[in-house]
């Protein structure tokens, strides 16, 4: 589904740059469940940043679905990235002037689809996140936990065929980061490909693959016996 | 050291009104440390707010050293905050226009210390968090970890009698996390009175005592055998 080939991401900035990516290659095949691993500041966000079309590479080649995606215009980019990825920003980014029903259902306004349909769609996955009750709440009115459950409500609309999510659980007990996780696995046991980036093993556990990224390099890319 | 009776936490939008705490009764001596856990939306983050005088509770009563903090004036709270309360937020509320330096100083500037001996303490502090390459970088140009262990440098520069950390190993991997946690034992060695937010039991395990919070309620007050 996706391959990076020895991609580098710098930051410019001051007197210098700084690279976050320093030539990294990495395949995940269609159906593939994997957790992204490794210290603060290694690179993970950005990895799932170029791989959400949110960043490009500064040199190195990403390919999608068989496509260089330095060959798409924005208008493909931002298609991809509405139809078929979802992701979950490890600061959450909810819009705050929408009410969390709102926010979650943005995805579904994009792809067009009619607003009673995709009302119920929003709604039915704020109940299996627990949000049932924070319907017209605004962002600020929340929780962390309660915000990062949004953003992962909002991430799961479209079902996507590709779900990206940076540290999906970080802000959740136990029992309702469990909750998330069968969400994740259901996707997936449909046809989903799902990178996760976790610092938690038992999360880790859940994947088929481990991928571990240390300081802009990967460090070991591991199959489950 | 500090003791809520009956602390009614109750906002008010709209048609209605949200109660996050509920009457909650607890008592912390000089010295504890104290580990508060419960599930998202509990009341945790609210509870350390009203704690932190970040937030007056609607009803009840909260003594700081004695104190029913209702009666101290504006001026009083904002110098109690910054003499002796170091705070660790959830979404660790650095200043975006100062740099990483800038930031963690900035507690030392409310107390006004010399130039000299702020940049030092706050230098030491940042390489004592492994941030000490990133000085002069912007709270946007860090990963989700680095501004979490910047905003516990930030809160750690006074060397507080009394630490409020919610969730401050949220964004950590497990080995950045444990030297944190070395961090706050040092402070809790030295004499200070510790209160940590977390989601994860290793974490929990470092404190002498943990507080259970569900539905705005204190569900459970155990200390370690
Ligand atoms: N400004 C507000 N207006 C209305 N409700 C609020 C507001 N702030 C918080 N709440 C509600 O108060 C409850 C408790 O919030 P709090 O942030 O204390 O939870 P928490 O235990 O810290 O959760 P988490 O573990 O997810 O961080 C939540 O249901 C939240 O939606
Ligand atoms: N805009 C930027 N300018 C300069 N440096 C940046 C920028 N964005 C990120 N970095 C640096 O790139 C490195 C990797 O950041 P990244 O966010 O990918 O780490 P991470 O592995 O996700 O960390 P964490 O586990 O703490 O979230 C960090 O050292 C960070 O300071
Ligand atoms: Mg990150
Ligand atoms: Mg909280």
């Amino acid at each position: 589904l996706l391959e990076l080939r020895d991609v580098i991401k710098a930051y410019r900035f001051g007197g210098g740059e700084f690279r976050a990516l320093k030539g990294v290659s990495l395949a995940v095949h269609e159906g593939e469940y994997v957790a992204l691993m490794g210290p603060s500041g290694s690179g993970k966000s950005t990895l799932m940043n170029v791989l959400g079309l949110l960043d490009r590479p500064t040199e190195g080649n990403y390919f999608l679905r068989g496509r260089d995606v330095a060959s798409l215009d924005e208008r493909e980019r931002a298609e991809a990235r509405n139809s078929y990825i979802g992701f979950v920003f490890q600061a959450f980014n909810l819009l705050p002037r929408l009410d969390v029903l709102e926010n979650v259902e943005l995805p579904l306004v994009y792809a067009g689809a009619p607003a009673a349909r995709r009302r119920k769609r929003a709604v039915e996955l704020l109940e299996l996140v627990g949000l049932g009750d924070k319907l017209h709440s605004l962002p600020s009115q929340l929780s962390g936990g309660q915000k990062q459950r949004a953003a992962i409500a909002r991430a799961l609309t479209m079902a996507p065929a590709l779900l990206l999510a940076d540290e999906p659980t970080g802000n959740l007990d136990t029992a309702t980061g469990d909750e998330i996780l069968d969400l994740v696995g259901e996707l997936h046991a449909a046809g989903s490909t799902i990178m996760v980036v976790t610092h938690e093993p038992d999360v880790a556990e859940r994947a088929e693959r481990t991928v571990v990224v240390r300081d802009g390099v990967i460090a070991s890319d591991e199959r489950r016996a």
